[in-house]
């Protein structure tokens, strides 16, 4: 974007290739300087927030500057100096939950064109049975040439592909083409400018929303997929056909002040749902709490139809009132889970789980947060999962994560919003059916090295494990592979062997498209493990875990937490040449940035000049 | 509240807070050549937050500007004009216009109020309405200086002693506690301050979210900052 009529967009394009799950994604924007001075112009892109950015450039005037990704506090020091003239803005910002925005701008001479590409890779995940590509596009006006490509090869074949976007007419809809062979998949979009206009003559476009491609590879059986390429492996376990282990569930549900409104509103009406969910042999309790603990029985009840109905009757009555004492409240929980194992309530084979649901500090009873880990890792003991929900934007999501990956399970963050009982109940959704528990996937310690996780406390309905490692012998014919896991009946147990694909055979017509992709795919899984161990590991884990990552960022050129991406940008006229940096942000700076409180202190993803008008000074008092 | 030093010309802003129990009134303006004075009384939450931390407000202000003759009392509730013996009450849920030889009062609903006092000052005050049923916020006021040039060398009180400018220099920008917000060193009025950087929110453009201002925060009220400390500002009454 730029002045209105000055600026011409002669291409935006989308080209998004996902080899085994890792997408890779190029987004190339070409304009011209139209005027007869030089101005500044705008790139401005959304990418997932699950995505690093891997690689960025501007071609200006047959210069290219290209981006180089550093040590974040390196690249700190070649901004010190505009940060303490004040100057800041940031490169990277949030954008609604999924997304991040990325923007840069830069000036062009009189008649010139500039291109902008930006290159992001993620692993996708599968959540609820299905991948998701998401890509958000926003060009302000019609563009010559508009496209958005991806090609999808999935060696265990597509069970389904399904393509939408939220700004798809009926006049655009027949403009997406869908390409589908076993295993293989070519989307493309590519609407003409005319296509792409408000009304035949206006200079409003269509295309402003997310273009969304979901789709699910064939399961395959018992030990999963395997897939061995330029000497790293990966391994994928989603068995299809596992029956569902049943499940004790303890819901801890915050009932505190902070809670009134909408929040207990959709809070008991997103429990009245799940409870409606339970499956019979299920055995579930509730506890809720302000200052004080109230569980509405003292041992769980089986999710019987009378009991669920009396359940529900009491979530009903669910009101907001006092403050808030998460310790003792998941603690109860524990006990509560504890006791009932031991007088053998609960069958033998299930798995007992704690869904905490909270929006704020804990400021009653126990309000050390690390104490309150401590105090719930000790009482959980590795037996049960914890999971937690956090609600709003006052809790402190970083708490809550860490206690829950000490614990098995995993936090989320629920967004206030209209859907806030849809997002309560997807996530209930997801982590409520159990296949397996303390699932092992094992490979031969000589032939392997570099392992990413390879133990899971359970396997859910929906989900995938990912597995992938580098081969100490790079002639290695066969992967001998194993599987254990603990399902509803039996224990799960598979062993098989994996070879090298050749890929020339399954893809005999294209090129060598899939270079180091399973490198980058392990690499990136590494690396996002690595930096959840730096949150919640021992000391000496953490640092040994923040160094591991930050080298392998910069190996592969991820701009992850711990690295910046530079770019020097061209000399203005007066002769500065401030150095842009992109940063990649953690759950908490989004969460900060949401909050937007007014004495929070702000992240110096970039600083450049921001102002340039003058105006007279100001001085003023307001509220937080 | 928060307070906002904007300073244009060189690009930057400061910041700091100012906290101290519920119903302590501060100086904000006092200007004795003039005869200007601006206080503001405070109030906190209903009752004590989750997070445990009491957030103090600025509810009401009184402004006397003695040669004028004018006084004036603005509250979350309603505006009071005080001159010439007369008392005019504005309320915030209407639109209202006052123009007088001395005194020009624009009132937008439910929004700001702009005071222009002939021939020195011209200031905007925003109400903040905070949904009546909250559990633990109320309404509370912004006072925003848009024109001091004509008050004397002399103006002092919280915002009053920056109305002619303030020296400062910023260096040794270091890692913080927090690796993304950097430390630095402050020199001003002959002091060295451990300053962070950080944002606040000027209201004045969109008055739910505010737009946020890159600032050097100056910790602990403030201190090194402000002439004296936080207490020399406190007084007795409104007027």
């Amino acid at each position: 974007s730029a002045n209105e009529g000055k600026v011409e967009v002669h291409s935006v394009t989308v080209d998004c290739k996902v080899t085994s799950r890792f997408a890779h994604t190029v987004m190339t924007s070409r304009a011209l300087n139209k005027a007869n001075s030089s101005q500044e112009i705008f790139f401005e892109v959304e990418l997932p927030k699950t995505a690093f950015i891997t690689n960025f450039s501007m071609e200006i005037e047959g210069q290219v500057y290209v981006g180089e990704v550093k040590e974040k506090e390196k690249a700190k020091k070649q901004y010190e100096k505009a940060v303490s003239s004040g100057q800041t803005a940031g490169l990277v910002k949030v954008s609604g939950r999924k997304m991040e925005k990325f923007s840069v701008s830069v000036n062009v001479a009189a008649k010139s064109n500039v291109t902008f590409v930006l290159t992001y890779e993620e692993l996708l995940q599968r959540k609820l049975g299905q991948y998701e590509i998401l890509t958000r596009v926003k060009p302000k006006t019609p563009v010559n040439e508009f496209q958005i490509v991806a090609d999808i090869y999935e060696p265990q074949g597509i069970a389904f592909i399904d393509v939408h976007a939220t700004f798809l007419s009926n006049d655009l809809l027949p403009l997406v083409e869908k390409t589908v062979t076993e295993k293989k998949a070519h989307i493309s979009f590519s609407p003409t400018m005319e296509q792409q206009r408000t009304c035949p003559s206006c200079d409003g476009t269509l295309i402003d929303g997310d273009f969304i491609i979901k789709y699910d590879v064939n399961r395959a059986k018992n030990l999963g997929d395997i897939q061995i390429v330029n000497g790293y492996f990966v391994h994928f376990f989603a068995p299809p056909d596992l029956p569902r282990v049943p499940k004790n569930v303890v819901f801890v549900i915050d009932r505190s002040g902070s809670m009134s409104g909408k929040k207990i509103a959709q809070t008991r009406e997103a429990l009245l749902e799940i409870l409606k969910d339970l499956h019979e042999e299920d055995f579930f309790a509730l506890i809720e709490f302000d200052h004080m603990v109230s569980p509405w029985r003292q041992s769980l009840s089986k999710a019987t139809k009378d009991n669920v109905a009396e359940a529900m009757k009491h979530v009903h009555k669910l009101r907001d009132m006092g403050a808030t004492n998460i310790n003792d409240a998941v603690l109860r929980a524990v006990s509560m889970l504890v006791k009932d194992r031991q007088a053998k309530r609960l069958p033998d084979r299930s798995v007992d789980m704690i869904i905490l649901l909270t929006d704020g500090m804990p400021n009653s009873g126990e309000s050390n947060l690390g104490k309150i880990q401590e105090n719930v890792q000790s009482a959980i003991g590795g037996n049960m999962s914890l999971f937690c929900l956090g609600f709003g934007n006052d809790v402190d999501y970083s708490f809550l994560d860490v206690m829950s990956k000490q614990n098995k399970g995993l936090a989320r963050r629920i967004y206030e919003a209209s859907d806030a009982t849809m997002q309560l109940q997807g996530f209930y959704e997801e982590v409520s059916s159990p296949l397996l528990s303390e699932v092992d996937l094992r490979y031969p310690d000589n032939a392997v090295e570099f392992l990413t996780t390879n133990h899971f406390s359970q396997l859910f309905n929906g989900s995938e494990i990912v597995v992938a490692g580098r081969l100490t012998d790079n002639d290695l014919d066969n992967l001998l592979v194993e599987v254990f896991g603990q399902g509803f009946e039996d224990d799960f147990k598979v062993q098989g062997q994996a070879s090298a694909s050749n890929w020339d055979v399954i893809y005999p017509d294209e090129e060598y498209i899939f270079g180091d992709f399973t490198e980058r795919l392990w690499a990136y899984l590494t690396i996002q493990q690595l930096l959840e161990k730096s949150k919640s590991g021992s000391p000496d884990e953490k640092v040994n875990a923040t160094a591991k990552a930050l080298e392998m960022s910069l190996q592969y050129s991820f701009v992850t937490p711990l690295t910046s991406m530079v770019v020097t940008k061209p000399e203005t006229e007066d002769g500065t040449d401030s150095p842009l940096i992109a940063d990649k942000l953690t759950e908490e700076q989004r969460q900060q940035a949401e909050r937007g409180q007014a004495h929070q202190l702000a992240s110096p993803a970039l600083y450049t000049r921001t102002h340039a008008y003058q105006s007279p000074p100001t001085y003023f008092v307001d509220g937080d | 509240p928060h307070f906002m030093i904007e300073l244009p010309d060189r690009g930057d802003a400061l910041c700091f807070n100012i906290n101290d129990k519920p119903g302590t009134i501060f100086t904000l303006v006092r200007d004795p050549e003039s005869g200007i004075l601006v206080n503001g009384q405070i109030i906190g939450d209903k009752k004590i937050p989750p997070d445990g931390k009491i957030n103090t407000y600025f509810w009401r202000f009184g402004i006397i500007h003695q040669t004028l003759g004018v006084r004036l009392e603005v509250s979350t509730r309603e505006i009071s004009v005080f001159q010439d013996g007369k008392r005019v009450k504005l309320l915030w849920s209407d639109t209202a216009s006052l123009k007088g030889p001395n005194v020009d009062l624009l009132v937008t609903k439910d929004r700001s109020l702009t005071v222009t006092l002939k021939d020195s000052v011209k200031f905007v005050i925003l109400l903040h309405k905070v949904w009546e049923k909250h559990p633990y916020h109320r309404d509370y006021l912004g006072f925003y200086t848009l024109d001091s040039h004509l008050l004397s060398p002399s103006v002092h009180g919280l915002l009053g002693q920056f109305y002619h400018g303030i020296e400062y220099e910023v260096t040794d920008l270091r890692p913080g506690e927090v690796p993304e917000k950097p430390d630095a060193t402050m020199y001003v009025k002959g002091q060295e301050l451990n300053v962070t950087r950080g944002w606040q929110r000027d209201f004045r453009r969109d008055v739910k979210n505010g737009e946020n201002v890159p600032c050097w925060f100056i910790h602990s009220n403030g201190t090194g900052l402000i002439d004296g400390d936080e207490t020399d500002y406190i007084v007795s009454g409104l007027f």
